[in-house]
């Protein structure tokens, strides 16, 4: 059959490339008769080809002795396909489609082999072919593809170069473990892969973040929807610590990804995940030097890094839904009625479950809760700058009573959720954390709220004591804050009658 | 939403509620940190994910090779190892093993530990071998005479006492060292 | 609450978790000097 002599000419590649190097002249010349001969001369010759190539290869891993070369087949796939990138003709169809159909081929064999072989599914043949391609791109792509000799290819490779990572980054979606849990491992190791998280991190222009903002929250998504307060199975623990790994490296090589999305990560991070969360919070750009916080006699307006908003890549608008205008509209003329219109748009239609300390289902929009924090501290940044310090640091401007207002009128839920957004945004010096500072030690400290302040202070108090409970690293805005806080004469916490009820957070506050 | 519901982070089992503490509160990163090769006392940043083996210890069980260039100056370069004015090739043992003779110590111990279980290793334990060097088995390290000093043979003819050169693949130099040598320890 | 289907998929993956060897690079064509050779037991076995 047409399959068979496929696989016949895959199998006789397989030993040529073998004992050849890859840029070998015979090596070229098989492929050019590969095209000539009818192999791959168009689309439907290639998937022909690709399918039954991949069978084979997946099959030579399953049937080999494990301690022998188990790739090679596969690897001489990889070897195979990234030529043909470089050498096939692209005058009819592009590049990126050709890239894009290959990944198709290997997702229909992928799907048909772990449907068919459901839990005996051995996810490594398609591992390594991901992880070759990988590295045989790394290895041809090196000083912008300096070893392709035509100038003409090698400056439409070089062009190609950020499709390749976005393309493999989409199909890196398509198998995301919510979709074939069979494949989780595999998934997050190539996720985190050598040659493609830096890549992926570094791509001019961040080219790449997007696609890559898209995987991180199906990782995290992933752990959201099968982490429970107590039986998390342990296979979803063993992702959380692979998970919470892959986050510290990209925390220390490009802590700036991890700074400018961190609402996005922090919208799919199980509320649960305290010390995850910090991490993401505690990045700060490489840059930025992070004075003491626990200098006593530090003041925040005085740091020349809290004059500049922090940089943010996924911005929160586009999840205003259609509270943008009610909200960008209070900033500008604050009403009663528009608050109203705000309040009423964060309830959520339907309960939902939600793995937190102390809370399990949520009644608010707590993504939206997000949002809305981040982009008022956003406009408040830039209104700053467009006008004074005044129009922002002041009780009665709009930025700050949008706050107030959530918080009187809000429920306890909530209260807590539009706080621990607040929180969210202390993070390291720069103007967001100062005007969040101060939001919330205004909000700690106003006698607006009548009977219900002890419930905002308590609340205000749980949620920064529950991010310095957690093992470091710990927020810098977090802690210069609580210090604020805790060194203030006004009010000494330890008196306070929430705080006095539960004696283990009194002896925490007292030793702090 | 208030500071009772933090009393099961702090004391376990409280409340009738248990969180696992290793996911909430967390764990101390330094080992996590120290596993990935970050230094988190020095400021100096390295790049991690350019050689991240896994996402876990457990499946990190070796080196990777990272993202490397090899310029085109640094092949094929003619004139060396007798090749004349063609760029020497090794593609059969035969004749590679003549070229083999013509490398400097350094290199030949650089291909011995660079290289194990392969054809190269082989030849350069032979013609280290050729040049009085012998391999000491338990020390892993290559030794030969120290030119200057005789050793003393032990009576039971099993062992000498001597000076000697070693090579340190440590430090990468050679060193003297009074030793003990025992026939039976080297090959 | 995860599906058992599921909950033995991903124990599978977990079993057949890719390592650091399946991530290296891929070393098909080897020059006659660096292929295998069965050298003595005492000689370092990593690099």
């Amino acid at each position: 059959t047409k399959a068979e002599k496929t696989a016949l000419v895959f199998t006789e590649w397989v030993k040529l490339i073998q004992r050849l190097d890859g840029d070998d002249e015979t090596v070229l010349e098989f492929i050019r008769q590969m095209i000539e001969k009818g192999v791959l001369q168009d689309s439907n010759g290639f998937i022909c080809f690709m399918k039954s190539a991949l069978e084979l290869s997946v099959n030579s891993f399953k049937e080999s002795d494990p301690t022998s070369e188990v790739f090679i087949a596969i690897d001489s796939l990889s070897k195979l396909l990234i030529k043909l990138i470089c050498l096939l003709d692209f005058k009819q169809s592009s590049r990126e489609e050709f890239l894009s159909l290959m990944f198709s081929v290997v997702t229909l064999v992928f799907s048909e082999d772990q449907g068919r072989n459901d839990t005996s599914f051995n996810e490594r043949p398609y591992f390594r072919l991901f992880s070759s391609l990988l590295c045989d791109w790394e290895a041809l792509r090196g000083h912008k593809f300096v070893k392709i000799k035509d100038p003409a290819c090698r400056k439409e490779l070089v062009n190609f170069d950020e499709s390749f990572y976005n393309i493999f980054a989409s199909f890196l979606h398509v198998y995301q473990p919510i979709a074939f849990p069979g494949f989780a491992f595999a998934w997050i190791t190539l996720l985190s892969h050598r040659m493609f998280l830096p890549r992926m991190l570094r791509l001019p222009n961040k080219a790449g973040w997007s696609k890559l903002l898209l995987l991180f929250t199906d990782l995290l998504n992933f752990m959201a929807h099968y982490t429970k307060r107590t039986e998390t199975h342990d296979a979803v623990t063993v992702v959380y610590k692979g998970a919470l790994r892959v986050i510290l490296a990209v925390s220390n090589d490009v802590p700036e990804f991890l700074v400018e999305n961190h609402y996005e990560l922090l919208n799919n991070i199980p509320p649960i995940y305290m010390q995850l969360r910090n991490i993401i919070l505690s990045s700060a750009p490489t840059k930025v030097v992070i004075p003491d916080p626990y200098d006593p006699n530090i003041e925040l307006h005085d740091i020349e890094a809290c004059q500049v908003p922090a940089a943010i890549f996924y911005d929160p608008v586009q999840d205003l839904k259609g509270l943008k205008k009610p909200v960008d509209n209070y900033l500008r003329i604050p009403s009663s009625s528009l608050m109203r219109t705000i309040l009423s748009g964060l309830f959520r239609t339907e309960l939902e479950l939600d793995t937190g300390i102390g809370y399990e289902t949520t009644n608010v929009d707590v993504k939206l809760i997000n949002a809305i924090t981040l982009h008022v501290g956003i406009e408040a940044a830039l209104e700053k700058d467009r006008t004074s310090a005044n129009a922002i640091f002041n009780t009665k401007s709009s930025y700050f009573t949008l706050f107030k207002g959530l918080i009187t009128e809000g429920s306890t839920e909530l209260k807590f959720h539009v706080i621990q957004a607040i929180a969210n945004q202390l993070r390291y010096p720069n103007a967001h954390t100062l005007w969040f500072n101060y939001v919330i030690k205004n909000l700690f400290y106003s006698d607006e709220f009548e009977e219900q302040q002890h419930d905002v202070q308590e609340i205000i108090i749980r949620t920064v004591l529950e991010r310095i409970i957690t093992n470091k690293p710990h927020c810098w805005g977090i802690v210069v804050t609580f210090v604020d806080i805790l060194k203030s004469d006004s009010s000494s916490l330890a008196d306070l009658s929430f705080i006095k009820d539960v004696p283990e957070i009194e002896l925490i506050i007292k030793n702090l | 939403y208030g500071l009772r519901a933090l009393v099961p982070l702090i004391r376990r089992g409280e409340m009738g509620v248990e969180y696992d503490h290793s996911t909430t509160i967390g764990i101390d990163l330094s080992s996590v940190l120290h596993s990935l090769g970050i230094d988190s006392e020095s400021n100096r940043r390295s790049r991690v994910l350019d050689t991240f083996q896994s996402p876990w210890v457990e499946t990190s069980r070796c080196e990777v090779e990272p993202r490397f260039f090899v310029p085109d100056s640094f092949c094929n370069i003619p004139n060396v190892l007798q090749s004349g004015p063609q760029p020497p090739t090794f593609n059969s043992v035969q004749q590679d093993h003549a070229k083999v003779a013509l490398f400097q110590d350094e290199a030949l111990f650089y291909l011995f530990y660079k290289h194990p279980g392969t054809v190269i290793q082989e030849l350069t334990y032979l013609e280290l071998r050729k040049r009085n060097w012998r391999y000491h088995k338990t020390l892993k390290v290559w030794l030969t005479k120290d030119p200057l000093m005789e050793p003393i043979v032990a009576q039971d003819g099993a062992s000498e006492r001597g000076s000697y050169v070693f090579f340190d693949p440590q430090r990468w130099e050679k060193c003297q060292r009074d030793f003990v040598l025992f026939y039976s320890a080297i090959m | 609450k995860m599906p058992p289907d599921m909950v033995s998929q991903l124990e599978s993956s977990l079993l057949n978790c890719p390592d650091s060897l399946d991530a290296d690079t891929p070393k098909l064509y080897q020059a006659p000097l660096s292929l295998p050779h069965p050298t003595s037991i005492f000689f370092p076995n990593e690099p």
